[in-house]
């Protein structure tokens, strides 16, 4: 089974059109393996996005580069896993 | 057994135990729930929808789909609580009641089951089919830019190795065409709706193109109230309007080819949550999020019955 171990979702906010086109490129940079949960549109849409452990440095550092606003959603992906995997062995032992 | 009634409804489950439910359920209210198969997915796992029907032949007829994105499991959970809900209200619910007595629902509760049982076994995060594309090391359609529709255009990626990939022509992927085929050949269905997570969107045609549908003001009033009847129960707020406008372009999507293929009443619902779980929406919040959907889809079925076209 596939982990994701350090895997963060982050929260993007963007401003303006710009910022959006810049997104845009982040999405199409395929060697950075993100799984966009919510896909770049207008500023007024928020962008969630999976980002792989090794590659979460390198994004943040792209958005803060051009000073584009962003949180955390989940920190590690792995541990709401590990949730989800633990509730379902619960209800089925229930 | 399929007497008893032991299925949790509140828990997450493999498409073994869903397909042992439908069963159940087809033999607990063999009086207006039958099981059929329409089809079988890439790896040849069976389609199963589930009819319900009062009788008569060829009648009017909604239909409901879910978990087409395998890694969106509050949608087969909640479509597996639908089911239970619409056979035990069938006689109670006076609503209900005379929605059957005029037209038959038809629910497919995993629509993606190859990819659901991918998500079980070895990537929780998968989305696609799991179909082979040719002269790529990568696997997978996405079943939700497949149907032809606007196929190809803006929204949609050509690269197999994109979650968004739109697959290699329009209904390539056997869980799209099996649809396809299912309303094609019935000809009578008038509303698709569709059962997506998450983000908390209630959305009408069209993805492919940014113009509003000939219907708009209808769709758009339908899906307020839908989600006025949501927030009702726990609060739960969707936001309302066309794919294009709510969250981007998207082609080749599934109420898109409906509406353009004469299903007036074609909405997509995108449940919870907001973000915070993602695609792992706690098992507590089935349940809740299967009560708060059905009053919002009942609201729309409502309409439908009393809106011949």
């Amino acid at each position: 089974l596939q982990t994701f171990v350090g895997h963060q979702v982050l929260r993007i906010k963007t401003r303006n059109e710009e910022e959006v086109k810049k997104l845009q490129l982040l999405e199409s940079l395929e060697h950075l393996e993100l799984d966009f949960w919510r896909n770049p549109s207008t500023p007024a849409h928020p962008v969630d996005v999976r980002v792989p452990a090794n590659n979460v440095q390198a994004v943040k550092a792209f958005l803060e580069s051009y000073g584009i606003e962003y949180s955390i959603l989940i920190e590690d992906l792995q541990v709401v896993l590990d949730q989800e995997k633990q509730d379902m062995e619960y209800n089925q032992q229930k | 057994d399929r007497s008893s009634n032991s299925f949790n409804f509140g828990a997450y489950h493999t498409l073994d135990e869903i397909y042992a439910e439908l069963d159940h359920l087809a033999s607990q209210y063999s009086n207006i729930v039958s099981k059929l198969q329409i089809g079988e997915s890439y790896e040849k796992r069976p389609l199963y929808v589930l009819k319900f029907s009062t009788g008569g032949s060829n009648r009017p007829a909604i239909w409901l789909d879910a978990g087409i994105h395998s890694r969106e499991w509050v949608t087969q959970a909640s479509a597996i609580w639908i089911a239970k809900k619409i056979a035990t209200d069938y006689g109670q619910d006076p609503s209900i009641t005379s929605l059957l007595n005029k037209m038959d629902i038809f629910l497919l509760t995993v629509s993606n089951p190859d990819g659901y049982v991918f998500t079980h076994t070895t990537n929780r995060m998968w989305r696609k089919t799991r179909s082979k594309n040719k002269g790529s090391v990568c696997f997978g359609v996405d079943p939700n830019r497949n149907w032809d529709a606007g196929f190809g255009g803006p929204g949609a990626s050509k690269n197999p190795c994109s979650d968004s990939y739109h697959g290699p022509s329009a209904n390539s992927e056997v869980e799209v065409r099996s649809v396809v085929n299912f309303i094609k050949n019935h000809g009578n269905v008038r509303a698709f709706l569709t059962l997506h997570s998450y983000s908390q969107l209630l959305m009408y045609p069209y993805g492919y193109k940014c113009t509003e549908p000939a219907d708009y003001a209808e769709l758009d009033a339908l899906g307020r109230a839908a989600a006025s009847s949501i927030r009702s129960l726990y609060g739960t707020t969707f936001t309302v309007g066309s794919i294009c406008t709510t969250i981007y372009q998207a082609s080749g999507g599934s109420i898109d080819w409906s509406y353009d293929n004469g299903i007036k009443y074609s909405f997509a619902f995108e449940l919870r949550d907001t973000g915070n779980y993602g695609f792992l929406l706690p098992a507590s919040q089935i349940i809740p999020t299967a009560e708060e959907t059905w009053l919002g889809l009942k609201k729309i079925m409502e309409h439908v019955r009393d809106s011949p076209y």
